[in-house]
Protein backbone atom coordinates (compact mmCIF):
# COMPACT_ATOMS: atom_id res chain seq x y z
CA UNK A 1 0.00 0.00 0.00
CA UNK A 2 2.41 2.62 -0.76
CA UNK A 3 0.97 3.78 -4.36
CA UNK A 4 1.86 7.57 -4.55
CA UNK A 5 -0.89 10.24 -4.39
CA UNK A 6 -0.21 10.66 -8.27
CA UNK A 7 -0.56 6.48 -8.59
CA UNK A 8 -3.70 6.36 -6.62
CA UNK A 9 -5.04 9.07 -8.24
CA UNK A 10 -4.57 7.87 -11.86
CA UNK A 11 -5.79 4.34 -11.25
CA UNK A 12 -9.42 6.06 -9.95
CA UNK A 13 -8.86 4.83 -5.77
CA UNK A 14 -10.91 7.52 -4.82
CA UNK A 15 -11.16 6.07 -1.67
CA UNK A 16 -7.58 5.68 -0.69
CA UNK A 17 -6.96 9.43 -2.13
CA UNK A 18 -9.51 10.96 0.26
CA UNK A 19 -7.49 9.15 3.30
CA UNK A 20 -4.42 10.52 1.77
CA UNK A 21 -5.78 14.00 1.80
CA UNK A 22 -7.18 13.78 5.34
CA UNK A 23 -3.78 13.34 6.17
CA UNK A 24 -1.84 15.84 4.22
CA UNK A 25 -3.90 17.80 1.93
CA UNK A 26 -0.46 19.71 0.96
CA UNK A 27 -0.30 16.74 -0.96
CA UNK A 28 -3.18 18.27 -3.11
CA UNK A 29 -0.72 20.12 -5.02
CA UNK A 30 2.27 17.61 -4.92
CA UNK A 31 4.30 18.21 -8.04
CA UNK A 32 6.27 14.89 -8.66
CA UNK A 33 9.82 14.93 -11.14
CA UNK A 34 8.39 16.01 -14.04
CA UNK A 35 5.70 18.78 -12.28
CA UNK A 36 2.31 17.15 -12.85
CA UNK A 37 0.06 16.98 -10.09
CA UNK A 38 -2.68 14.39 -8.80
CA UNK A 39 -5.19 16.19 -10.89
CA UNK A 40 -3.06 16.12 -13.89
CA UNK A 41 -2.55 12.19 -13.47
CA UNK A 42 -6.45 11.74 -12.84
CA UNK A 43 -6.95 14.07 -15.71
CA UNK A 44 -4.21 11.77 -17.90
CA UNK A 45 -6.69 8.31 -17.10
CA UNK A 46 -9.70 9.62 -17.33
CA UNK A 47 -10.59 9.25 -13.39
CA UNK A 48 -13.54 11.93 -13.38
CA UNK A 49 -14.89 10.92 -9.99
CA UNK A 50 -11.15 11.37 -8.16
CA UNK A 51 -10.77 15.10 -10.55
CA UNK A 52 -14.29 15.88 -8.70
CA UNK A 53 -12.96 15.51 -5.20
CA UNK A 54 -9.30 17.04 -5.89
CA UNK A 55 -10.96 19.94 -7.29
CA UNK A 56 -14.01 19.78 -4.49
CA UNK A 57 -10.81 19.43 -2.33
CA UNK A 58 -9.16 22.78 -3.27
CA UNK A 59 -6.49 21.41 -6.44
CA UNK A 60 -5.77 24.25 -8.35
CA UNK A 61 -6.60 23.42 -12.30
CA UNK A 62 -4.77 25.85 -12.83
CA UNK A 63 -1.24 24.79 -12.44
CA UNK A 64 0.89 23.96 -15.26
CA UNK A 65 4.09 20.89 -15.61
CA UNK A 66 7.60 22.01 -16.33
CA UNK A 67 7.27 21.13 -20.00
CA UNK A 68 3.70 23.75 -19.52
CA UNK A 69 1.49 20.36 -19.73
CA UNK A 70 -1.45 21.06 -17.90
CA UNK A 71 -4.74 18.99 -16.43
CA UNK A 72 -6.97 20.39 -19.32
CA UNK A 73 -4.30 19.41 -22.20
CA UNK A 74 -4.28 15.76 -20.59
CA UNK A 75 -7.49 15.33 -20.48
CA UNK A 76 -7.99 16.29 -24.36
CA UNK A 77 -5.84 14.50 -25.31
CA UNK A 78 -7.53 11.61 -23.57
CA UNK A 79 -10.52 12.45 -25.13
CA UNK A 80 -12.08 12.74 -21.58
CA UNK A 81 -15.14 15.96 -22.48
CA UNK A 82 -16.19 15.12 -18.93
CA UNK A 83 -12.98 16.17 -17.34
CA UNK A 84 -12.27 19.08 -19.59
CA UNK A 85 -16.06 20.57 -18.87
CA UNK A 86 -15.66 20.39 -15.49
CA UNK A 87 -12.48 21.86 -15.51
CA UNK A 88 -13.55 24.71 -18.03
CA UNK A 89 -16.15 25.54 -15.62
CA UNK A 90 -13.49 25.89 -13.10
CA UNK A 91 -11.81 28.64 -15.41
CA UNK A 92 -8.98 27.19 -16.54
CA UNK A 93 -7.70 28.93 -19.93
CA UNK A 94 -8.99 26.58 -22.65
CA UNK A 95 -6.04 28.27 -24.96
CA UNK A 96 -3.25 27.03 -22.62
CA UNK A 97 -0.24 26.37 -24.46
CA UNK A 98 2.86 24.18 -23.58
CA UNK A 99 6.42 24.17 -25.21
CA UNK A 100 5.14 22.22 -28.54
CA UNK A 101 2.99 24.96 -28.58
CA UNK A 102 0.15 21.99 -28.09
CA UNK A 103 -3.04 23.80 -27.08
CA UNK A 104 -6.13 21.58 -25.83
CA UNK A 105 -7.77 22.18 -29.33
CA UNK A 106 -4.70 20.76 -30.98
CA UNK A 107 -4.19 17.15 -29.02
CA UNK A 108 -7.90 16.83 -29.38
CA UNK A 109 -8.05 17.31 -32.96
CA UNK A 110 -4.60 14.48 -32.83
CA UNK A 111 -6.42 12.32 -30.72
CA UNK A 112 -9.56 12.61 -33.14
CA UNK A 113 -11.90 13.16 -30.27
CA UNK A 114 -14.90 15.07 -31.49
CA UNK A 115 -16.92 16.03 -28.52
CA UNK A 116 -13.67 17.41 -27.38
CA UNK A 117 -13.25 19.42 -30.13
CA UNK A 118 -16.72 20.39 -30.27
CA UNK A 119 -16.94 21.40 -26.03
CA UNK A 120 -13.33 23.45 -26.21
CA UNK A 121 -14.42 25.47 -29.22
CA UNK A 122 -17.83 25.95 -27.43
CA UNK A 123 -15.82 27.66 -24.89
CA UNK A 124 -13.46 29.80 -27.02
CA UNK A 125 -10.64 27.64 -28.22
CA UNK A 126 -8.99 29.57 -30.43
CA UNK A 127 -9.26 28.08 -34.19
CA UNK A 128 -6.55 29.76 -35.30
CA UNK A 129 -3.49 28.56 -32.94
CA UNK A 130 -0.98 27.01 -35.24
CA UNK A 131 1.43 24.26 -33.25
CA UNK A 132 5.44 25.12 -33.35
CA UNK A 133 5.31 23.27 -36.31
CA UNK A 134 2.69 25.30 -38.18
CA UNK A 135 0.16 23.31 -38.16
CA UNK A 136 -3.46 24.69 -37.05
CA UNK A 137 -6.70 22.79 -35.74
CA UNK A 138 -7.96 22.32 -39.20
CA UNK A 139 -4.56 21.76 -41.28
CA UNK A 140 -3.89 18.81 -38.55
CA UNK A 141 -7.43 17.74 -39.39
CA UNK A 142 -7.02 17.68 -43.07
CA UNK A 143 -3.55 16.25 -43.01
CA UNK A 144 -4.94 13.06 -40.87
CA UNK A 145 -8.08 12.89 -42.86
CA UNK A 146 -10.48 13.41 -39.98
CA UNK A 147 -13.68 14.82 -41.99
CA UNK A 148 -15.86 14.79 -38.58
CA UNK A 149 -13.31 16.79 -36.94
CA UNK A 150 -12.90 18.95 -40.21
CA UNK A 151 -16.52 19.21 -40.17
CA UNK A 152 -17.13 19.96 -36.75
CA UNK A 153 -14.00 23.37 -37.38
CA UNK A 154 -16.05 24.30 -40.40
CA UNK A 155 -19.19 24.58 -38.96
CA UNK A 156 -17.13 26.47 -36.09
CA UNK A 157 -15.87 29.16 -38.73
CA UNK A 158 -19.19 29.28 -40.77
CA UNK A 159 -20.52 30.17 -36.94
CA UNK A 160 -17.33 32.97 -36.44
CA UNK A 161 -18.20 34.94 -39.36
CA UNK B 1 -0.20 -7.83 -3.10
CA UNK B 2 1.15 -7.06 -6.45
CA UNK B 3 1.78 -3.22 -7.19
CA UNK B 4 0.60 -2.40 -10.88
CA UNK B 5 2.07 0.95 -11.33
CA UNK B 6 0.96 3.53 -14.19
CA UNK B 7 3.48 5.12 -16.47
CA UNK B 8 3.62 9.01 -16.32
CA UNK B 9 1.22 10.76 -18.28
CA UNK B 10 3.00 12.03 -21.43
CA UNK B 11 1.54 14.51 -24.05
CA UNK B 12 2.11 13.27 -27.96
CA UNK B 13 3.99 15.12 -30.50
CA UNK B 14 1.04 16.57 -32.62
CA UNK B 15 2.31 16.45 -35.76
CA UNK B 16 4.46 12.89 -35.75
CA UNK B 17 4.85 11.72 -39.20
CA UNK B 18 3.06 14.62 -40.92
CA UNK B 19 5.06 16.75 -43.34
CA UNK B 20 6.44 19.82 -42.59
CA UNK B 21 4.30 22.76 -43.04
Amino acid sequence: DSLSIHQLAAQGEVLQVAVRLSKDVSLLSKQDERGFTPLMWASAFGEKTVVDLLLEKGADPKIVARDRESALTLASSGGYVDIIEVLLRRGVDVNVYDWNGGTPLLYAVRGNHVKCVEALLAKGADITTESDSGYSAMALAVALGYKKIQKVLEDHILRLY
Amino acid sequence: SHLSLYTSPSLPNITLGLPAT
